[in-house]
């Protein structure tokens, strides 16, 4: 800072001793990363992700892939999995808190497949509520074949996932034999890991919203 | 902009790196484990102000002889960051997810005089 006529502060002033320069650039370089990153505090970790489910995850993310200036890449890890013990169908739960100043361009949903993948299974994902799909207003966000045990990747469109405001995302997954297929779908428990090292996943990308983008998208 | 030595009167950038586990907070950070948090000071005599970048070269040389043969008005100058450059941060937000993102400006790379 400086006021006219003033010495600029950079210039000169006492010359602290070691230890109190040490502090004040420890005190500053807190300020700075909170300033960066937008919050007023530093976040309490209440429930940290496993080590092991973390590396995994970073490991199956695209190597070297870019975020945008400002942007963000977020990993969130399935919070709560509800399972059918008669059905194969779940839901995961996951919380976000992405700001809203920006805007969500990219999602895809990571599913770890057990080895003990009975046969070629459709898996079909909607946004969650029995409500939702009564009223017909539910909406196929991805369908896809599991046919090989291992990690699936599933791109989610988008837009499917922006109404989503109150910070929790629920997905429900239903999976069932194909067309002519004669074996029974199994429970999602025999199919999935849901809670374990290799526990489900979301992946996205957030950059900031463009000012006025929403006023050309309308034009 | 060359690095501080010791008692350097004349602007220049001033080193320290920050390890996250002297701040508490590699519980949150992930990655990297810590970063260099350099800054600007010493003094910008009339000669130098407006010189970003203080290095000798025949093209400083010449501005500082402009300088010094112009009046500049005393005490006006700063010593200032000129370049910056991002850091790239992993951590933990509060719901326990991974953030991966680029902080803007967070590394002060060169310093001059304003």
């Amino acid at each position: 800072a400086q006021r006219a006529g003033s010495v600029c502060p950079s210039c000169g002033g006492p010359t602290l001793a070691p230890q109190a320069e040490r502090a004040l650039v420890l005190e500053l370089a807190k300020q700075q990363i909170l300033e960066g990153l937008h919050l007023t505090g530093r976040p309490i970790i209440t429930h940290p992700p496993p080590q092991a489910a973390l590396t995994r995850a970073l490991r199956r993310l695209q190597r070297g892939s870019v975020v945008p200036a400002n942007g963000e890449q977020v990993i969130s890890f399935a919070a709560i999995t509800e399972s059918s013990t008669s059905t194969c169908s779940s839901t995961l739960t996951f919380y976000l808190s992405t700001p809203r100043s920006h805007h969500l361009y990219h999602a895809r949903l990571w599913l770890h497949v057990l080895p003990t993948l009975p046969s070629t299974l459709s898996l079909r994902i909607f946004p969650w509520g029995p409500r939702r799909r009564r009223r017909g207003s539910h909406v196929l966000l991805a369908e896809h074949q599991l046919t090989t045990p291992g990690w699936h990747a599933l791109t989610l469109p988008s837009s499917g996932l922006r109404h989503e405001e109150s910070g929790v995302l629920k997905l429900q997954l239903d999976c069932r034999p194909l067309e002519g297929n004669s074996t029974a779908a199994p429970q999602t428990q025999q199919l999935l890991d849901t809670a374990g090292e290799q526990r489900p996943f979301l992946e996205l990308k957030t950059r900031p919203k463009e000012p006025g983008a929403g006023r050309a998208r309308r034009r | 902009t060359p690095s501080c030595e010791p008692e350097t009167p004349l602007c220049c950038r001033r080193d320290h790196y920050v390890d996250f586990q002297e701040l508490g907070w590699q519980d949150w950070i992930l990655q990297p484990e810590g970063y260099q948090l350099n800054y600007c000071s010493g003094q910008c005599p009339p000669h130098l102000a407006g010189s970003p970048g203080i290095a000798a070269s025949f093209h400083s040389a010449v501005f500082s002889l402009l300088k010094a043969n112009n009046p500049w008005p005393l005490g006006t100058s700063c010593c200032v960051p000129t370049a910056r450059r991002p850091l790239s941060l992993l951590y933990l937000d509060r719901d326990g997810n991974v953030v991966k993102t680029d902080v803007p400006d967070m590394v002060v790379e060169a310093c001059g005089c304003s």
